[in-house]
């Protein structure tokens, strides 16, 4: 099935 | 001390109706160069981003900069005492633990004043690299809002679909599917809808409606909304406001695992 990803692995933490 | 005047009390009032259904707590970052708010929803797949030039408001000042720490509901709340067209300022000084809010009547014969108090909060920051996306998409906002209401009714997920033909909308459900498709070249007659696509490569993504839902909200804040895409990274739904500023949301796409 399809995941949801968390946004945290696309951004860096600044 | 910050100060912003707005003409208007009706983009704030359209503002904090774009962010509220996805943030309850945000950091209002002042600085000499206007307002900036970043925020992730509680769930962490989606991300608000809205930025306020000062320049382009009625007035600003801003000498140092300061995080005002702000409940969104509560903040709508008290836009709800002001009428669309009171002028608006909100000001806290430096070090404050409120916020200010004054409305003025378009007659300036009533005046408003409230006190909303402000809060600690420790938000974590992202930094968003520069992206180049495969597919940016201008369409009508109210186009956009439709689409994302009428496939909510079939089903949880829309896989968003671009290529030199146009982009195409589609969802799956329990009980049926469906389908919405606006062509990229559309006639020049008045009611086509009126869509751009700059593509340098086809994409095909899926996301979550619920999220693209809560982005809608900022319709009223703009007739056009642009959909920014590239393969496996979050989409990018932007909302002009006027000259002063934009609000931005990122959403993280569904991936088979």
């Amino acid at each position: 099935g399809e995941a949801q990803r968390s946004l945290t692995l696309f951004f860096r933490r600044a | 001390m910050f100060e912003a005047t707005f003409n208007q009390a009706s983009i704030l009032k359209q503002v904090l109706e774009a962010t509220k259904d996805l943030v309850n707590d945000a950091n209002w970052d002042c600085s000499a160069e206007g307002i900036a708010l970043q925020a992730m929803d509680s769930s962490h797949v989606s991300l608000v981003s809205l930025s306020l030039r000062g320049d382009e408001l009625a007035s600003y000042r801003c000498e140092n900069q300061i995080s005002l720490g702000i409940n969104m509901n509560t903040m709508t709340k008290i836009l709800k005492c002001a009428e669309n067209n009171d002028r608006t300022i909100i000001r806290a000084d430096d070090d404050a633990d409120v916020m200010v809010f004054v409305f003025e009547s378009e007659g300036r014969d009533k005046t408003s004043k409230y006190e909303m108090k402000l809060m600690d909060i420790d938000s974590e920051h992202l930094g968003i690299p520069e992206q180049e996306y495969s597919a940016t998409v201008q369409m009508s906002s109210k186009e956009f809002s439709r689409i994302v209401r009428d496939l909510s009714t079939i089903g949880e997920n829309v896989e968003i679909t671009v290529d030199k033909e146009g982009i195409t909308f589609g969802a799956k459900g329990e009980s049926g599917s469906g389908t919405v498709s606006l062509k990229s070249n559309p006639s020049v007659d008045e009611g086509s809808s009126n869509i751009t696509i700059d593509l340098t490569d086809s994409v095909k993504l899926n996301f979550a409606l619920r999220y693209l839902t809560f982005f809608t909200k900022a319709a009223p804040l703009s007739d056009n909304v642009s959909l920014s895409l590239s393969a496996d990274v979050p989409l990018m739904v932007e909302y002009a406001i006027g000259d002063v500023g934009f609000i931005r949301y990122y959403l993280a796409p569904k991936i088979d695992d």
